[in-house]
């Protein structure tokens, strides 16, 4: 059951898709298993949609794990998704929240990459797609979205890391989003957590120049991450993606933002470098929780600014 | 299954565009087979590069020729890998 799971570690993709069945089974009324569709190698794409009734009710989409050796985000995304399920009916601004709007997590969103890091490459970045004309394989999941696509900071070549794939949402893990998103049609945020080097970012990467909500988004980002830094001193960063870390076309925010998600921010957890993605398991849950107070700070920011 | 014994995690801080420049050139190349895990973009960022262990002298004589200066930040990779491997072991144990 959920009391047992030990959230302070990691864990392979058949424990976490079993867990999520566990904690649906015990939270009947708020969380549902959804599959939005399979991964190139066939895998099911799970979503737990947290949702307490109504059809298209505001939704906020929150993904972990794009990259597949960023293992403490998919980490994160099982703790958090606990942390919902067992404080809805307890914190009143969660309650309030979801009783009002949708959250909608994937936890592992690149599922084939997951089990490859467990497997064979624990250092594996991208997808598994195999392209004819090339050894190599997989695609940038966070290079293959239609928002820039194919523009600097992505890669033509097959073999690299930031590779981003023969056309836009050519990586089936990431069509299948696209089409959950468009099809929802009324999502307010899009979150998509990422690690490492500790950064919140908004949009966009592929240029430089700042979006209209730019002044909104810095000022969201600047509170939650204060809240995130009170609980351990976390030090994080706070811009948009071109400007803190590198222009990177084809990104998933950029693309959120540009179909009209204005809410659309990137997570860079723990660490600065001193483990890099290989963080130890004994900082999963305090990376967890530092991160959740950033979380909720955006998403009550979110209920209470409709639009 | 890919195993990185020797491998090291190097960071560089970065001093000036030139170095940035000097960085971008190695990541072009391929031969060392170098994994950016974060990318040479300003002086003001940090660059961590995982040398697989048969570069590691060749990449170090680089970064030395062209004054850069670094820090192994992880110094055997596999080690890092082989306490994650046992974690987890130990893990599963507990939950059965």
């Amino acid at each position: 059951s959920t009391r047992s799971f030990d959230f302070g570690a990691y864990h392979t993709l058949e424990t976490i898709y079993s867990w999520m069945d566990t904690l649906v089974a015990q939270h009947p009324n708020l969380v549902t298993k959804q599959e939005i569709g399979r991964s190139y190698e066939n895998r099911p794409m799970y979503v737990l949609k947290f949702s307490t009734g109504g059809s298209k009710r505001p939704a906020i989409w929150i993904d972990a794990g794009i990259h597949s050796r960023e293992w403490v985000t998919q980490a994160t995304g099982v703790w958090t998704a606990n942390k919902i399920a067992t404080d809805y009916g307890r914190d009143t601004s969660l309650t309030s929240l979801l009783n009002t709007m949708d959250i909608y997590m994937l936890i592992l969103a690149n599922p084939d990459g997951y089990v490859y890091t467990h497997t064979n490459n624990r250092m594996w970045r991208k997808t598994r797609s195999k392209f004819s004309g090339s050894v190599c394989r997989g695609a940038d999941p966070n290079r293959n979205w239609d928002a820039g696509f194919g523009g600097p900071g992505a890669s033509n070549n097959p073999c690299l890391d930031t590779y981003h794939g023969p056309s836009a949402h050519s990586e089936i893990e990431v069509k299948n989003v696209v089409n959950l998103i468009k099809s929802h049609g009324n999502f307010k945020s899009f979150i998509s957590v990422h690690a490492y080097s500790q950064l919140l970012m908004y949009p966009h990467g592929y240029s430089c120049n700042n979006v209209p909500d730019q002044p909104e988004l810095d000022s969201v980002g600047k509170a939650a991450v204060q809240k995130l830094a009170s609980l351990y001193g976390t030090s994080y960063k706070v811009g948009s993606i071109c400007k803190i870390i590198y222009q990177a076309s084809g990104g998933s925010i950029d693309w959120s933002y540009d179909v009209g998600i204005k809410y659309s921010f990137a997570f860079e957890l723990r660490d600065t470098g001193r483990y890099g993605f290989l963080l130890p398991a004994n900082q999963i849950i305090p990376t967890a929780e530092e991160t959740w107070l950033a979380l909720k700070h955006i998403l009550e920011y979110v209920r209470d600014h409709p639009y | 299954e890919r195993v990185f014994v020797g491998d090291q995690v190097i960071r560089v801080n970065v001093q000036s565009e030139e170095d940035v420049q000097f960085l971008q050139a190695l990541e072009a190349q391929q031969e060392w087979e170098l994994d950016f895990w974060l990318h040479p973009v300003s002086p003001e960022l940090p660059v961590d590069i995982r040398v697989p262990r048969s570069s590691l002298s060749a990449v170090k004589e680089y970064l030395h020729a062209h004054n850069i200066h670094f820090t192994v930040i992880i110094d055997n990779l596999q080690e890092l890998l082989d306490e994650e491997k046992a974690e987890m072991e130990e893990n599963q144990m507990k939950e059965r």
